[in-house]
């Protein structure tokens, strides 16, 4: 997904 | 998780580490911009909000909850414990020229219109241009101990990195996020000037110091 890469980050 | 990945959130961490224990060992704020911490602990408040809604990992959660208390902690030490040793002479940045701007342009654009995206999407934003008050105060008292170097350099490094873990996940996972790219790439420039000094100075031994 587009911002999915974002929610697992810090 | 991949090295990237894992190596930028180690680099992230290293960098407030060294923050905090400066000041705690030396029991002194000197040439740090309390302005900017304040930025920092605003950054990962308005990010970390999620904390409340998703639980992603043991691990995610623990360092987020780390980094939100080192930077309140490092504010507290800024604003209260050791205020006599802050040097708010130097720190003169005016942050509303950040925080306005960046918290409009989260409003017109973000992946999603909602409370908690637009306070991620601005904390990203925010991130990217905090450095900006201890860069500026770098440059109006022309030095930096070594040990805040350090700091700095850790910090530009984290988001390097974090760039090559973005191309890493696009190839490999298929994710791609353009704004926290975008955002990536700006703070990484933002460092540039500074890892050229870190590098021909600091690593040889020498003290950063500006020309007058």
């Amino acid at each position: 997904g587009r911002e999915a890469a974002r929610k697992d980050e810090l | 998780m991949n090295i990237f990945w894992l190596t930028g959130d180690l680099s992230h961490l290293a960098a407030i580490v060294i923050l905090l224990l400066k000041i705690w060992k030396t029991r002194s704020c000197a040439g740090i911009s309390g302005k900017g911490q304040l930025l920092f602990a605003l950054v990962f408040t308005t990010r970390y909000l999620d904390l409340l809604t998703s639980f992603i990992s043991l691990y995610n959660t623990s360092m987020k909850l780390i980094y939100i208390a080192c930077s309140y902690a490092t504010v507290y030490l800024i604003y209260m414990k050791f205020k006599a040793t802050y040097d708010g002479n130097h720190d003169t940045f005016r942050v509303e020229f950040l925080v306005v701007p960046v918290g409009g342009l989260s409003f017109l654009i973000n992946h999603d219109f909602s409370p908690l995206e637009i306070l991620c999407t601005f904390s990203i934003y925010l991130e990217s241009v905090a450095i900006l008050p201890q860069l500026f105060m770098i440059s109006k008292t022309g030095e930096a101990e070594t040990i805040t170097t350090h700091y700095l350099f850790f910090l530009g490094l984290y988001r390097a990195l974090y760039l090559v873990n973005s191309i890493w996940r696009f190839y490999f996972e298929g994710c791609f996020d353009l704004i926290a790219v975008v955002a990536g790439v700006v703070q990484t420039i933002l460092y540039c000037d500074f890892f050229y000094l870190y590098i021909t100075k600091v690593l040889k031994g020498k003290k950063l110091s500006l020309p007058a």
